[in-house]
């Protein structure tokens, strides 16, 4: 996806694990995480 | 949100309604006053979540469950019709679901819980290599914010507490208010209890309605009160008790023009202007201004109500409620207006104001025309959840019938017109689709007509 042009979208390293093991994806986080 | 439990049975579930293409709800951010209705702008369609699976063996409720990513696909309220990944342009397994459910998480939940995501039983065989396709999928894509469920739980907390005093409008005489406790709250929707009524029904509203009030509230206005000795004596010396709710927890009146002392235009007792019926808000009706109180409230009376009545009738509205409007209103936006006792439906404001001798509210006295409206999205045809004012403690599905300006006309769904309420776009009596699912209040379905039954 594009970079959302809404500055309270934050890119994250977000953490998946599956059967196969574990690993991280960079994807955009709506709202704000205070 | 509550699965079950007694107060939700034969709950109405959006389900069938949902899966109409046409169907069309009010968005979230329409409501100010419900959760998350400040954020609910960045929930999107292809957002991802992880979800529930239910397409695995043995899936039960109450079983721990294994979770998957899904893609937002439409929104409706509170809902959305999610797709498991890895369907590609397969529809059959679509799902809804309420995004402030339990079973619904930001990508990342899982595994910051050490649970693996589980492929629907459908696709496992379909791709080799999982941990690819998710990367391929979610990298760049948008997600839920990590403290989502927070937000939710801060978004639900009330302002009040249960035990707390008040005073609050009385259902059987709406001239007075009426001492009262809280009893219950559920999604900020408050229970409240008379003084004098110990297995009454009791009232139910929003806490922002402007039906409820701080104590000492009528002897500060001059509103009617019902009361006992001790808490009028108690109001008189200004003394307070640790239950009682004071003026800051309540949602305060625009300023006034008569708060002005210089105020330009003045209401005065006997000014004619047309008002929403308290008692029948499908209405919009003739009315008088039959006193004016302190703080920029005043008592009106309903023309067409019977003459004989001895005050007990008399209503009080804020003089910047969006329920009053200047003579002429309904004539200038075409809506049926509700004319005095003894005139017919050619009634004319000139001849009527002439033969009373009357003068009508001045126009700058109003907040309801054009330039006041707030910017709102609610149009014609929209699904939401609804009070019904006439009895409170329900919520019932209605449809948006008609928009004028910041008035709103909702109609519940299979009950005749009659029943319509005119609601301000900003009501609190106003919910999302999935709002009753999400706070745990029961929703009455729309009334089946006798073919279906």
């Amino acid at each position: 996806g594009a970079e959302p042009k809404n500055r309270k979208w934050e890119q994250k390293q977000v953490q998946i694990k599956t059967l196969e093991g574990e690993f991280s994806v960079t994807m955009w986080a709506s709202g704000t995480d205070d | 949100i509550k699965r079950k439990g007694p107060e939700l049975a034969n709950t109405y579930e959006w389900k069938k309604q949902l899966e109409a293409p046409d169907f069309a709800a009010a968005a979230v951010t329409c409501f100010k006053h419900v959760p998350l209705s400040d954020l609910w702008d960045n929930i999107v369609v292809g957002m991802k979540v992880e979800v529930e699976n239910t397409d695995c063996d043995n899936f039960s409720e109450g079983v721990p469950a294994s979770f998957w990513v899904a893609t937002v696909l439409r929104i409706a309220g509170y809902k959305a019709l999610l797709r498991y990944e890895g369907f590609g342009q397969e529809s059959s397994k679509d799902f809804w679901v309420n995004l402030c459910a339990a079973t619904v998480h930001p990508v990342g939940w899982c595994a910051g819980r050490g649970k693996p995501l589980i492929p629907p039983k459908t696709i496992q065989n379909k791709f080799k290599d999982w941990k690819q396709f998710l990367v391929r999928r979610l990298t760049g894509a948008r997600t839920l914010p990590s403290n989502f469920i927070m937000k939710i739980f801060d978004s639900l907390k009330s302002r009040f507490t249960c035990g707390l005093t008040l005073e609050v409008v009385d259902g059987s005489c709406i001239s007075q208010v009426k001492v009262a406790t809280i009893s219950k709250i559920v999604g900020k929707r408050l229970h409240i209890k008379y003084y004098d009524e110990e297995n009454g029904s009791g009232f139910w509203c929003h806490e922002d309605s402007p039906l409820i009030h701080h104590v000492g509230w009528a002897m500060k206005t001059g509103h009617n009160l019902d009361a006992d000795a001790e808490y009028n004596s108690r109001c008189q010396a200004g003394v307070y008790l640790d239950n009682d709710a004071l003026p800051e927890l309540f949602a305060q009146p625009k300023p006034s023009f008569l708060d002005q002392e210089d105020g330009g235009a003045q209401i005065l007792a006997g000014m004619k202007l047309e008002a929403i019926d308290p008692l029948n808000l499908s209405a919009i009706c003739v009315a008088t201004v039959m006193r004016v109180l302190n703080d920029g409230y005043i008592m009106i009376r309903i023309d067409s109500y019977d003459p004989d009545s001895t005050g007990s009738d008399w209503f009080c509205y804020h003089s910047t409620s969006p329920y009053i409007f200047p003579a002429g209103f309904c004539e200038m936006n075409s809506i049926p207006l509700t004319p005095p006792q003894g005139y017919a439906d050619d009634f004319d404001w000139d001849v009527y104001l002439r033969r009373t001798g009357a003068v009508a509210v001045p126009l700058t006295l109003f907040n309801c025309i054009d330039m006041e409206t707030p910017p709102h999205c609610f149009q014609i045809g929209m699904k939401l959840e609804c009070a019904d004012l006439m009895d409170p403690k329900m919520i019932c599905v209605g449809t948006i019938s008609r928009v004028v300006g910041r008035l709103l006309k909702v109609h519940f769904d299979g009950w005749e017109d009659e029943y319509d309420q005119w609601l301000d776009c900003e009501s609190p009596d106003m919910y999302p689709v999935g709002w009753c699912e999400l706070v745990g209040h029961k929703l009455e379905g729309p009334r089946a007509s006798v073919t279906e039954l």
